[in-house]
């Protein structure tokens, strides 16, 4: 199986 | 004030047919440097980032700073009402909600003003580290379109595997598999027909293909994809927009539970 991961795992927030 | 005027105004027809089904609503940010914009899908899974230098623009007038809310369907319906050689001009004012796009013929001789309400959009900038890449991948955009295209009608997500040998598409459905390798090919004659791959190391990440698919609707801005790969990394999806700035596509790898 595979997860989607977010782009928000790899790109912070400031 | 804002007073955007270029000349090729289908370039920016293009940007919107190329962004709005990923995106649906986002703020367009106008600087000195240029006309640009961030944002995400609604599933925070893939990331839009378009830049449009000032210096693309026949005439660039931006007083301050300006953050324009709009919904992106609604602009590319107003932006289909302009004609293909049309002088495109975007217009708006410090504290007004609207912004006008204004449409001249090449003859001059039909000037039509389109006005578009704005609205408030609450996001934030990602910040976008600098990164390495294990391999950047330059292709014909066209090719790249067509085989996700093919592997979209087989499966649902891709896996990119750049060696030595080429960059390698594979999917697998319910129907079966398929496995696309593209090799190093250098046209003198015709960079833009080239492939080239630069490999520091070996990759391979796993893509959903929706995504993709919905990226190479920016093949037409460009005749050349460049395809940027990091393990751990979201991979970026590059179309260099002829001498103004560029499109970048981030997605979010799938992996492995």
């Amino acid at each position: 199986m595979t997860r989607q991961k977010s782009i928000l795992s790899f790109f912070q927030k400031p | 004030m804002l007073e955007l005027r270029l000349i090729q105004g289908s370039l920016l027809k293009k940007v919107l047919e190329a962004i709005k089904d990923l995106v649906t609503e986002a703020n367009f940010d106008c600087s000195a440097t240029g006309f640009s914009l961030q944002a995400m899908d609604s599933s925070h899974v893939a990331l839009v980032a378009l830049l449009l230098r000032s210096e693309g623009f026949d005439h660039y007038r931006c007083d301050r700073n300006l953050s324009m809310g709009i919904n992106l369907n609604n602009m590319s319906k107003m932006l289909r009402c302009a004609g293909p050689e049309d002088i495109i001009t975007i217009k708006g004012d410090d504290g007004t909600d609207t912004v006008t796009f204004m449409f001249e013929s090449q003859k001059q001789d039909k000037i039509s003003d389109f006005e578009m309400k704005l609205m408030d959009i609450d996001s934030e900038h990602l910040g976008i580290p600098d990164a390495e890449y294990q391999a950047i991948v330059r292709m014909p955009s066209a090719e790249f379109a067509r085989i996700c295209k093919d592997l979209g009608s087989i499966g649902d997500t891709v896996v990119i595997s750049v060696t030595k040998e080429g960059v390698k598409f594979f999917t697998r459905g319910d129907v079966g598999s398929a496995n696309i390798v593209c090799r190093q090919n250098t046209s003198v004659d015709k960079p833009e027909d080239s492939t080239v791959i630069e490999m520091n190391e070996p990759v391979s990440l796993t893509f959903a293909l929706r995504y993709m698919n919905s990226f190479t609707k920016a093949t037409t801005l460009s005749e050349v994809v460049t395809i940027s790969l990091s393990s751990e990394l979201p991979v970026v999806v590059e179309y260099k927009i002829a001498e103004m700035g560029y499109i970048r596509f981030y997605l979010a790898p799938k992996i492995e539970d």
